[in-house]
């Protein structure tokens, strides 16, 4: 552990425990993408299928329990019980358009062609891409509250910081995984546009409203 | 070599 994968991992979390703080206080989901949760919810489990079968830490077990526990649960609020918030309409990102051609890379590229590991290596190749669904619904509406805003600044910043975490460990302890790597800076380029408009618009106490 | 065999990482 360094300080970069700890500030990513309580980035994460933080980002999470916004997102629920928004839906609970608001009673609302409106804004957020259920798709993009649903997505959230498959990369957690297929990630941590091993979380019963090798126990790393009990920090490492506590965080896998919370992550696979809030992402079902906020798809428990956005699809029954804040449903009638839920902004459907709106929230049409095509996620066959995702998890098809992800399912298959994990097929073609991967570390080693074993059932844990290609399922492992889907969950890292379709993190990079599961927040899209959620840019792509405040493209549609036009705009974000500012909560989420803050929400997916915390979420982007999680995976810049997990970059940061791997340009350490591989001059600290010559690690490096290149698909993770790869993934994650696919991942949060997809989020510089929203840091650009987060930075200029959200830090002045402007709300985000496209097109810029 | 160096992939992620030990899958510490979230």
């Amino acid at each position: 552990m360094n300080i970069f994968r700890l500030c990513g991992d309580m980035s994460h979390l933080a980002a999470i425990i916004i997102l629920l703080l928004k839906m609970w206080k608001t009673r609302s989901v409106a804004g957020i993408s259920g798709k993009s949760q649903i997505l959230f919810a498959t990369v957690f489990t297929a990630r941590y299928l091993d979380l019963f079968t090798s126990f790393i830490s009990i920090y490492n077990t506590c965080m896998k329990v919370f992550f696979i526990g809030t992402v079902y649960f906020t798809i428990y609020l956005i699809y029954m019980k804040f449903k009638a918030t839920y902004d459907s309409n709106h929230d049409s990102f095509r996620v066959e358009f995702l998890i098809v051609p992800v399912g298959g890379l994990a097929f073609l590229v991967n570390h080693e062609f074993a059932p844990l590991e290609i399922i492992w290596t889907f969950s890292i190749y379709l993190e990079s891409v599961a927040i899209l669904p959620q840019l792509f619904m405040i493209s549609k509406t036009g705009e974000a509250e500012t909560i989420t805003s803050h929400y997916l600044f915390a979420l982007g910043s999680y995976r810049a910081l997990y970059l940061c975490n791997w340009i350490y460990r591989y001059y600290a302890e010559g690690f490096f995984d290149l698909i993770a790597v790869v993934a994650g800076v696919v991942q949060t380029i997809l989020y510089c546009d929203f840091f650009y408009l987060y930075i200029t618009k959200v830090m002045k106490g402007k709300k985000i409203s496209l097109p810029a | 070599d160096n992939n992620n065999n030990n899958k510490d990482e979230l």
